[in-house]
């Protein structure tokens, strides 16, 4: 564990807190996309069948209960509570996220470390997680409006990508054998997926001004 | 055998 992997993961920790949040204090998820949500649930189910196989440390097992009960909880909310799914914006929301769930799949049957069950879905997970916000970015580019709080959730798991990268390479200079080509690579594509949102949430910070994205 | 791929990062 070094320092830039500590930020990653309390950023992505932020990043849900200030999602939950805005669900419950709001009681509205107008701005997010449930699609995104439920490819994250995906994301951790997948990821961290190991929970049960592996044992690598408190923080760690602990963290993974957070992501997948966290990402399963939000999942709930946007489709059942009373009040919350009401503010779903549904029409907006349309972007084809079966289709991402398909290709990383059949992307972890070709690439993939070792022809197990286990390591298959956590390949699959990573291609999936790198795609994953596709259909949130989507709804925001036709909303055109972004809330403050849905704002940030979308910079601090930006965050957690870039501080990711600094920890790969921080581990590259620091470990000698330390190779993970499908982990690194998706997460720079996953990080480059960001790079447009990051641009214009500078700028609205910068004039102190309503983050607006172009149509 | 031993496992070598341990997944150490979330």
């Amino acid at each position: 564990m070094n320092i830039f992997r500590l930020a990653g993961d309390m950023t992505h920790l932020l990043s849900i807190l200030v999602l939950l949040l805005k669900i419950y204090a709001t009681k509205s998820c107008s701005g997010i996309s449930r699609k995104t949500q439920e490819l994250y649930a995906i994301v951790f189910v997948a990821r961290y069948l190991d929970l049960f196989t592996d044992f690598i440390s408190v923080y760690n097992t602990f963290m993974k209960v957070v992501f997948i009960a966290s990402s399963l909880a939000i999942v709930w909310c946007m489709r059942f509570h009373p009040m919350v799914r009401r503010s779903y914006d549904r029409e907006l929301d349309t972007f084809r996220h079966y289709f991402l769930v398909g290709a990383s799949f059949a992307l972890a049957l070709i690439l993939h470390e070792k022809f197990t069950v286990q390591e298959i879905f956590w390949a699959f997970s990573i291609y999936l997680e790198a795609v994953a916000i596709l259909p949130q970015l989507v709804l925001l580019q036709r909303s055109g409006n972004v809330d403050n709080l849905t704002g940030q959730y979308i910079f601090f798991l930006g965050a957690y990508r870039a501080f990711y990268i600094l920890n790969w390479i921080y581990r590259y200079l620091t470990e000698p054998h330390f190779t993970r080509w499908i982990a690194c690579v998706s997460g720079v594509v996953q990080t480059a997926l960001y790079a447009d949102f990051f641009y214009y949430y500078f700028i609205s910070w910068k004039n102190n001004s309503k983050l607006k994205l172009p149509a | 055998l031993e496992k070598v791929l341990i997944h150490d990062e979330l």
